[in-house]
């Protein structure tokens, strides 16, 4: 049977709000060993955009301050049921090592990253 | 035929100086659109440490601001004729999302992520 991303992404998601400044959400990726954090609008809980240690890095190269400066709003996103290969296709297209799974309300029910897919290769091997 | 880190790996590796400033670092990872800067001697061309988009990250979460002091020095490394599942393993036991491929004489001549272990399990699709 083909894997679905439902079976490998994680459910423990890290994310961080709009109005957070640079170095909190620096120091949540590093409080947790991650690289991702889909921002979460308060209100509502719906994804607005995502993070990674990749924007931080590019908030250094050109001294931006607020998440909201170097957040990316037009994400790319995985549902659980979707074919893991089908969702390793669609990062690969873009060029990022992780997508929110969402469900049908855009709640952020998961992540799924490149680590992951690369574990499950190894049968999860640590 | 079992795939080894040579098939898969990348050889144009960017990588950074130990004098390098944090804001040079960030600009490379930026400029390249990767996550990962081997550290090499510039006289030996030897392999001393690696930094990451997530050491640039802690940079700003615990205020730091030289390469030598948010560098990784113990650095995990893969050789190019190993399998690439062993080096996932590897990877995977680190919680790291990649790993330089050095010579006899420790000089880098490739890096291999869980990216391109992700491409390779979909045939590269892009
Ligand atoms: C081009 S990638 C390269 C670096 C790294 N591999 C990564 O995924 O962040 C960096 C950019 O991709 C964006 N990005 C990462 N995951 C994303 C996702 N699921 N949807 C949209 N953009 C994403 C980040 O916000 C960042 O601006
Ligand atoms: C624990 S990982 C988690 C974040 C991310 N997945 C990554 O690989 O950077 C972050 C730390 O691992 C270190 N690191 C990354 N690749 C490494 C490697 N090949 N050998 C040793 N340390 C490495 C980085 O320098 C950073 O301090």
């Amino acid at each position: 049977r083909e894997p679905r991303v439902r079976d490998i992404m994680e459910r423990e998601v890290v994310t961080a709000n709009p109005e957070d400044d640079i170095q909190a959400a620096a120091k949540k990726l590093i409080d947790r060993g991650v690289d991702h954090l889909p921002v979460i609008d308060r209100e509502t809980g719906k994804l607005l955009g995502i993070v990674t240690s990749w924007d931080l890095a590019k908030a250094i190269a050109q001294e931006k301050r607020t998440i909201r400066e170097i957040m990316t709003r037009r994400v790319v996103t995985a549902m659980e049921d979707e074919l893991v290969d089908v969702v390793a296709r669609r990062m690969a297209r873009h060029n990022i090592s992780g997508v929110p799974v969402i469900d049908e309300e855009r709640r952020v029910i998961g992540i799924m990253t490149t680590d992951d897919i690369s574990k499950k290769l190894v049968g999860g091997g640590a």
